[in-house]
């Protein structure tokens, strides 16, 4: 569903400049569901963003599906973005004017398109934001940002899912409701999930672990199907 | 050192009023570290600001030794923070204008004082963002950024120190050695620290452990020394 060949990503120039990756190759499968774990400041948020074309390689190609994204117009690359994937920002990139039900809405609303209620409602109801979603961003806790933003990655049921550190601002209770949404995407709507993560536990839902430092892979690990 | 003294907080009004807070008590006594967890939503940020004087109280008291914090003029306030207290948010708070260096000497810029930089380097040394001073936090990832934000919180040696979940965005060595840290400002230097976590093995470095849920503290639990 989506890969990394030779990826190079380089910030800055001269002196200065910092290899986010180094030549880094990576394949994520349709229908899998793939963790990325690696030391702060190995490149997991930069391979991310470059996946889903919110940043571009430096060398090297990132593709979803046959479509090399180095090769899409502006308009093409937003129509995909909007329609074929949904982002769970490390920082959750809510917008503070939007209510949360308006932020979780918001990818149906840029493309004309309106909420299934009961799946808005199912999805809500098992995040545990039900209650909040007429609250802005600046009202809600850290943990319930957090599961907003998770929510408004998975409302239109998108072919590719990341999501970048979804449960570091959430008890392990908060934590387990939500691996558990994003497995049923995997397993009952076979969506494709690549989620960076800090924490084993959250690691462990995955089918397979991908270990990065210094910009590359170092390692996989299969995961025991549970 | 600090103390919250039947405290209730109450956002909103009428049929969607939050009680964030619900008759809080809790004691926190000069040079201990207390380690703070529960649910999502239970709290946890608004005790925090609310001993800091960052938010107000909607009944009770917060007190920093003898001094109650609803009596302080807005001066004397600003004062208080910026001379005793370190605040590590868990949305971090940088400012994007400027470089990490520049926002963890910030406090200190206010006060009119310099850094000393033997301190300043041991800190971002341990801290693993010596090599990231000079850029600014969109530069930065975002255990990066987070790592700026404790620096900032340590660089005075304030009395109190309030972390709201500093390791979240952290790989396990990272998160050992911003704990290892945190423990020192206790240990070596009788600083006094209530840390927000998530993380059962942050908490373990605590001297005790007060667990929230509904605003309220519900148990409390003393942590075998290391
Ligand atoms: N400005 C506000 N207006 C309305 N409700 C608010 C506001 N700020 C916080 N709340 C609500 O108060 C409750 C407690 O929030 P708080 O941020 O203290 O939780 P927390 O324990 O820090 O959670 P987390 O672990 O998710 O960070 C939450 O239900 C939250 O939605
Ligand atoms: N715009 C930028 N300019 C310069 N350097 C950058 C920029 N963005 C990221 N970096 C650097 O690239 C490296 C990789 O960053 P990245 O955000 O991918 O790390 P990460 O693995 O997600 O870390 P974390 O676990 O802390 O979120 C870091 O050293 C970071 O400082
Ligand atoms: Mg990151
Ligand atoms: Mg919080």
């Amino acid at each position: 569903a989506a890969r990394v060949i030779d990826g190079v990503k380089v910030y800055g120039t001269g002196g200065t400049a910092v290899r986010a990756l180094d030549g880094l190759c990576a394949e994520f499968a349709a229908g899998a569901f793939t963790a990325i774990m690696g030391p702060s400041g190995s490149g997991k948020s930069t391979l991310l963003h470059c996946l889903a074309g919110l940043d571009q390689l430096t060398s090297g190609r990132a593709m979803i599906g046959d479509v090399c994204l180095g090769d899409l117009g502006d308009r093409a690359m937003t129509l995909l973005r909007r329609d074929r994937i949904g982002f769970v920002f490390q920082a959750f990139n809510l917008v503070p004017a939007l209510t949360a039900r308006e932020n979780i809405v918001l990818p149906l609303t840029l493309g004309g398109r309106r909420p299934d209620p009961a799946w808005l409602a199912e999805l809500t109801e098992a995040l545990g934001i039900a209650g909040r979603l007429g609250h802005r961003p600046a009202e809600l806790s850290g943990g319930q940002q957090q599961r907003v933003a998770t929510a408004r990655a998975l409302i239109t049921r998108p072919d590719l899912i990341f999501a970048d550190e979804p449960t570091g601002n959430l008890d392990s209770k908060a934590a387990a409701e939500l691996l558990t949404q994003i497995r049923r995407a995997v397993d009952d709507y076979r969506q494709t999930v690549v989620m960076v993560t800090h924490d084993p536990r959250a690691a462990a839902r995955a089918d397979r672990v991908l270990f990065l430092a210094d910009g590359r892979v170092v390692r996989e690990l299969r995961c025991p199907s549970a």
